[in-house]
Order: C-alpha cells, then structure tokens, then sequence
C-alpha cells in the first residue's frame, strides 16, 4: 500500500509534441528503477463501485492506480512477486484478473492471493471475455491449447482443451461479432478458427507468405467476412510499400481465401519497425524501433499521430484504455504517460 | 479487392464450419 500520486501534466509542452490528434492528460511516476513491463487499463470494483483504473507492472511488482480526479493518479496496491519476474499483465473481464504472464492470480479484493496458474513452455496466452484464459504450451505434437474458466472469486472452475493444429501457435485473438468463435496465427503463415464451446478446430487458412510470423491484434466477423489486424515484427522496407506496421487483412472463413485491405505504413521521414502495439476498435498503435510511437486510423486509412521520445526516453510500451479513450504509453525507467486520443 | 475473389460468402460460416468439422 503507498501513498504515491500522480502530478497533473504540463499541458502546453505537449502541444508542441503533438500538434493533432494526442493532449497528454496525466504521468504516473515510478520511483524504482525497475524497468517498465506492461500497463493497462481496467475496471475496479470496490465496495460495489466500479472505478476505471491503471495497473501497471514493472519487473518484480504489479501496481493498481485509481483516479483522484481527471488529472492526477493514486497508487492504492501494490503487488510484489518474489519467485518469477513479469512479463506480461493479462486482464479477464469482468472483475478478475490474472497477472505476470498468467502464472499468478489475484482475488481483487482486500484478501489478495497469488496462485500459480500455469508453468512451463509457455507460447501464446489471452485473456477472454466471461473470465476466461487461452493458454498454448508446447509445439507441434505435443502442443496444448486449454482454456481455463475461473469463477468470480478467483478459483479455478472448469478447464477444457481446444483441438491444436499442427502448427505452432504464436497469438491469439477473440472475434468481435462471433462470440464463441477463437482465431489464432501460426509460426508457418496460417490463421485458424476454433469454436470455444465445443473445442473444435473449424479451420486453417494459409495467408500470403509476405504475412510471416504476424501477430493478431484484433479480428471482427462482418457479413460473413473476417477481418483481422497483425502487425509483422520481421517486416522490410522496400520500395513499394514504405515500412509496414500493420495489415488489415479480409478472410472469407468458408473459401479460406483472403485478401490485403489496408497496408499501414510509416508516414515519409520515419524510419523503424514495429516493436510491439494495441489495436483497439479502428485505431491502431505501435511502438517502433526507434522508439516513436505512431498511431494509425483503420478507417481513413492513414497516420494520425506521431509521438516522438519524451524527455529523449524512447518509448517502449502503448496500450489503449479499455475503459476511455486514453492511450497510455510507457518509458522504459516505468514512467506511463496517459494521452487524450 | 473484391469480395468476388474471396468465394461464395456465408452470413452462417460459423454453425455451417462448427457442423462440419470434426468433433
């Protein structure tokens, strides 16, 4: 527990940074010097209210930030853990939360507890919406894909196996549109479909091999059509197409023929690859090598916005928020920056 | 691209593909 809080944030100097579509709102400081590792945004219920706050995870400690007004932060928890280091927060709606690369599970209430929920190879995992865990472990014959469904104190209440391809998979991502339909890429250029319900695995459909090792960031089933986000790490300039970040792709899921829709690529003058991102409605975010953050709009086709380093820190983490319109961005010395999108 | 290449489209691909696939 600490007392921490935020200062509200010099608004005019962001202005100059940002000349569009980003007003920074709010900093949350991290006096340690552990390094930054993953931050979002959650509802928290307390006593029967609903706040939205910011967790945020630095190598050892998971820390929960809620809302003095729409300006300044409050640490309320801090979480520390001692036997593994964090590599992720993954967050289950509604209400529970599972956190550190979904190893440890926490009650969210006053009497937290710290379980270990899954160990060893771990591939790919996802937190679903109706409390539930996608998790892969393994490759190729010994491949498992499990999801793990937790009751509304925490415990685990069923877990059911998905039918692994025989690829390995690399990301996961829910279907908006689709409710108990899964999609998942794999390390050889397929998408494949599950049905959640019943664990089948409906299809595999092999991508153009330009689309190597992508990683889904969000998929939505529209008339009959899928369309699907990824981003592509090992990405290369070329000529044509600039440097890609991100490909909006469409997939009839009967035929498995898909097509290119979008292509976002970095606007003249920016240089860098994709080093990690969040796609969240129509807009996409990601953080680039050289360590500017760019930010596409899915709909009118282009970049919006570009955030150069703060304070000549490059950045090196970018969600959006789950309960507003707020990008948060994080440094690597732990500091998250909360923009106005 | 046009939705022509993509095949015969099915507003139901998801009972149609949970029905034929193996359970």
């Amino acid at each position: 527990h600490s007392t921490e809080q935020t200062e509200p944030a010099d608004l005019p100097a962001c202005d100059r940074l940002n000349p569009g579509n980003l007003q920074l709102v709010s900093e949350l400081k991290n006096p340690s010097s552990s390094c930054s590792v993953d931050v979002s945004a959650m509802w928290w219920e307390r006593a029967g209210a609903k706040e939205p706050c910011i967790v945020t995870a630095c190598e050892d400690v998971v820390s929960l930030w809620k809302p003095l007004n729409s300006l300044q932060w409050e640490k309320v928890h801090t979480w520390h853990f001692t036997e593994c280091l964090i590599a992720r927060c993954l967050l289950l709606a509604p209400r529970i939360c599972v956190w550190c690369r979904a190893l440890l599970c926490s009650s969210g209430d006053d009497s937290e507890k710290q379980v270990l929920l899954k160990s060893g190879d771990i591939k790919a995992m996802l937190g679903l919406t109706k409390r539930r865990l996608v998790s892969s472990t393994g490759t190729l014959c010994n491949q498992q894909i499990q999801i793990m469904t937790f009751a509304d104190d925490g415990s685990s209440k069923d877990e059911q196996l998905l039918m692994p391809p025989d690829e390995t998979v690399l990301t996961f991502a829910e279907v908006r549109g689709t409710q108990e339909a899964l999609l998942g890429t794999t390390t050889v250029n397929s998408i494949v479909i599950w049905n959640l319900k019943t664990g089948q695995l409906l299809k595999k459909m092999h991508i153009d091999d330009s689309y190597q090792a992508s990683v889904c960031h969000g998929a939505c089933s529209e008339k009959g059509l899928l369309f699907v986000v990824v981003s592509q790490p090992c990405a290369k300039e070329s000529q044509a197409l600039g440097s890609p970040v991100f490909h909006l792709l469409v997939i009839n899921p009967k035929t498995a023929r898909s097509a290119g829709v979008l292509l976002c690529s970095l606007p003249q003058g920016q240089a860098g690859r994709f080093l990690e991102g969040d796609v969240k409605d129509h807009v996409a975010a990601a953080v680039l090598t050289s360590g500017t953050i760019a930010i596409w709009d899915l709909l009118l086709g282009h970049c919006t916005a570009i955030l150069p380093p703060v304070s000549e820190q490059s950045w090196s983490l970018v969600k959006w928020s789950s309960t507003d319109s707020h990008l948060l961005a994080g440094q690597k010395d732990g500091n998250i920056f909360i923009y106005r999108y | 691209c046009s939705t022509a290449d993509l095949g015969p489209i099915s507003l139901n691909w998801f009972e149609e593909l949970s029905s034929e696939a193996p359970p």
